[in-house]
Order: C-alpha cells, then sequence, then structure tokens
C-alpha cells in the first residue's frame, strides 16, 4: 500500500488559559477526527496553561481554525504544510 | 539496505540491522551482540553489551525507540554505542566506565512501528500488534509495563494512541525488555529510556504524584544531567518527576524499571521543544547526540562511583 501523505496537514499549538479552554481542547479530540496529540500524549493530559501540539489532517483543518477563534483561542500554526517538512528532514542527496 | 549507515543521518531498519551485526563482530572485545527476543512481525530484538568486564557487577541499561516516530532515540543509542567505542582508549573517563561496567543498549525496541513510520506513516507511535479483536493496529508500549496498567492516562480503546494493551506486558518488545531486565536485575543499577521530543530529564514516579523514596538523589543526578547538557550547547533541558513535570501517566518503563529495584531510572525527551517536533533534522542529530552523551557520562560515574 501506498504511504500516508500529509499534504497540507497543520500542526497547531495552542496554550489554554482557563479550565473553559482545556476542556475545549480536551472535547476537541471527541468532535475532530483524527487529532494525533504531539504532545501531550493524549486530550486527557491537557492542563491549564500547557503548550498543547496537534495534527490536524488537511480535511480538518479549517474546521479546526473556525473552532478555536470562536472559542477565543490563542494558537500558531507549527507547521503549515507538514508534508514539505517531513520532505525536508532527510538529507535531500540521500533521498 | 543500498544505503549506507550514518551516525548523523537518520537510518531505516536495515540499515541499524547490519549496523548491530557489524559494529559487534567488528568490536568482540568490547560489545556483544545479544538477541532478546522478536518483535509482533517476529523481526529479532538485539541488544548490545558495552563493557571490557564480562562479569562486572554494575550495569546500566538503555533502551532506544520505544515510540517509533521519535526518530532521534534510536539515532542516539547508535552514537552512544559509536563513541564508546572510538574513546574508549582516548578518554580516560570512558576507559574507566566500560573498564568497570557494562552498559546494555537496546538500539531498536519498537522495531515493527519504526520500519512502518519509515514506509507507510511518518507520525506513527504504537507497535503494529493487531491481536485485539478491533481493526484498530498497535499499543503503546510505553503505557504496557506492569506498573499500575491500564490506570491514569492510559487508554484501553485500541484505536487511542496511548492503548495500553490487552494486559500488561502483552506485547513481545515489551516482555523481551521486562525478561532480559528481570534476568539481569543483580547487576543493573540505572535504567535510562530515551525518547523525544520536549528537551527533559524525567524520574519516577510518572503514576502518582508522591515522591519518590529517593526523591533529592534523582532530582540531584536530573539537575546534573541537564547542567551537563546545556554545557555544550546551551540547551535547557527541564528536570522533575515525570508526574508533576509533564503529566501523571501509568505503565511506563522508567516506573516499571524503578519499581524492580532499579534505583536510578530516567527518561530522557530529547530535542527539541516543537520548533521540529518528531521531525528534527539530520543537521541537529549530531549536537543531541553530543550533549546527551555528557549526561549519560555523568550519570554512568555517578553509578560506578556511589552505588
Amino acid at each position: 500500500s501506498s504511504a500516508r501523505r500529509f499534504d497540507s496537514a497543520k500542526v497547531f499549538r495552542v496554550k489554554p488559559q482557563n479550565e473553559k479552554q482545556v476542556n475545549f481542547m480536551r472535547n476537541l479530540a471527541t468532535v475532530i477526527q483524527p487529532i494525533d496529540f504531539w504532545y501531550p500524549d493524549s486530550a486527557l493530559q491537557i492542563v491549564n496553561q500547557m503548550e498543547v501540539d496537534f495534527l490536524v489532517s488537511a480535511d480538518q483543518t479549517e474546521n479546526v481554525e473556525a473552532l478555536l477563534k470562536d472559542n477565543n483561542i490563542h494558537y500558531e500554526i507549527l507547521f503549515q504544510n507538514l508534508q514539505e517538512d517531513i520532505d525536508k528532514q532527510l538529507d535531500n542527496k540521500r533521498n | 539496505s543500498t544505503c549506507k549507515h550514518s551516525y548523523t543521518k537518520y537510518n531505516n531498519w536495515p540499515q541499524i540491522y547490519s549496523w548491530i551485526t557489524r559494529i559487534a563482530r567488528k568490536n568482540p572485545e568490547l560489545v556483544s551482540r545479544i538477541k532478546i527476543g522478536n518483535t509482533f512481525e517476529n523481526r529479532p530484538i538485539y541488544l548490545l553489551k558495552i563493557g571490557k568486564q564480562r562479569d562486572a557487577k554494575k550495569a546500566i541499561f538503555v533502551d532506544c525507540g520505544i515510540h517509533a516516530r521519535e526518530w532521534i532515540s534510536p539515532a542516539f543509542c547508535q552514537w552512544f554505542v559509536k563513541e564508546a567505542i572510538r574513546t574508549y582508549g582516548k578518554d580516560s573517563s570512558m576507559k574507566n566506565i566500560l573498564d568497570n561496567m557494562n552498559f546494555y543498549i537496546v538500539p531498536l525496541v519498537n522495531i515493527d512501528g519504526y520500519v512502518w513510520s519509515w514506509t507507510q506513516d511518518r507520525f506513527w507511535r504504537k507497535n503494529r500488534s493487531n491481536a485485539s479483536s478491533n481493526a484498530c493496529v498497535g499499543v503503546d508500549l510505553n503505557r504496557n509495563f506492569d506498573v499500575l496498567w491500564g490506570t491514569v492516562d492510559a487508554s484501553k480503546n485500541p484505536c487511542e494512541e496511548v492503548y495500553c494493551g490487552s494486559s500488561p506486558e502483552s506485547e513481545p518488545e515489551t516482555k523481551a525488555v521486562t525478561t532480559f531486565i528481570h534476568s539481569h536485575l543483580s547487576s543493573i543499577k540505572a535504567y535510562l529510556t530515551i525518547h523525544s521530543y520536549s528537551q527533559m530529564v524525567l524520574f519516577p514516579y510518572g503514576y502518582t504524584y508522591d515522591k519518590v523514596p529517593n526523591y533529592n538523589t534523582l532530582n540531584g543526578l536530573a539537575k546534573g544531567a541537564a547542567k551537563a547538557i546545556a554545557s555544550l550547547y546551551g540547551k535547557k533541558y527541564k528536570y522533575g518527576a515525570s508526574a508533576s513535570t509533564i503529566y501523571p501517566s501509568s505503565g511506563c518503563s522508567d516506573d516499571w524499571a524503578y519499581e524492580q529495584g532499579i534505583k536510578y531510572s530516567f527518561t530522557f525527551e530529547l530535542r527539541d521543544k516543537g520548533k521540529y517536533g518528531f521531525l528534527l533534522p539530520e543537521s541537529e542529530i549530531k549536537e543531541t547526540c553530543q550533549e546527551i552523551m555528557l549526561a549519560v557520562k555523568f550519570l554512568a560515574n555517578y553509578i560506578l562511583n556511589q552505588t
């Protein structure tokens, strides 16, 4: 089978500022799928003021951004197009 | 593999496999290869025993690559073995360490997952066990150890990234590690497990906020390790007990090792803090391994002199 690709997939970083935002983030994983938590390992481990990094597939990034904005949760995007960064990780000559 | 093994590049499993074979064959006086089990997909799991004394009373166990996508972890284990051999005759500190204690290095625990992360899904975390009746594949090996298994943050859902398996040590990769450690428990004084990312030096407990009896000692050692790391390139590593420094978790290997009586048990979370995450570029492999090498040597000297 062909390898999974991550074109236009994004990695978000948020830092919940209160319990309401913590709960929102915990629920996000049940509303939007798939979400792959890079840090912490799962949504259950999210606590207030923790930097949370998570991967969202390309087809869900607009939804996630909209939900974060609607809930006034500040976010940054660590990876805009994950596939490009995957391709950059290894020395191009060797690839 | 048609590609050449390199310590400053990420190597795939065929490259690592042939490297394990080669390094043991070329350095028989210092290195021996031991098969400790097979993976779910029946790949051999190897351990490299590094040290001059065959019957040394002290040993440090190091495992790498429990989580498949954390590629810098097995890169470090390969680097460590290379540096140990290279500096044995040149660095009096390394010579003293290897003359008086052994290292048991598992270069790659989760081989099946690692292969999958190279070929099918770069961000695969678990192993490739499909023993559950569910369609979802894989167990988080770092939730599969028999220490308050299946509680705290572990999931019983096979589709979750932190699925802890059907029972403690249900996975052959976990069993291979625990069986070897059990059979060498009298000599193993320290356990180190290498992960990424987030730049931390952690110690038990993870499954409770309670402090371990030797908390002050472990905290001091973690602080010293972090200081050693920072001395080279200025990278700041946080340190502390797992539960309070990151988050509570259960079924983790460092807690398990501690509960077996290995009172110097540490988890290293290598570079970086999110800029690259699991995609740490190859250009940072060397620096990352060099700084962690200092920390491991710092801990090894303590174990050698104090335990």
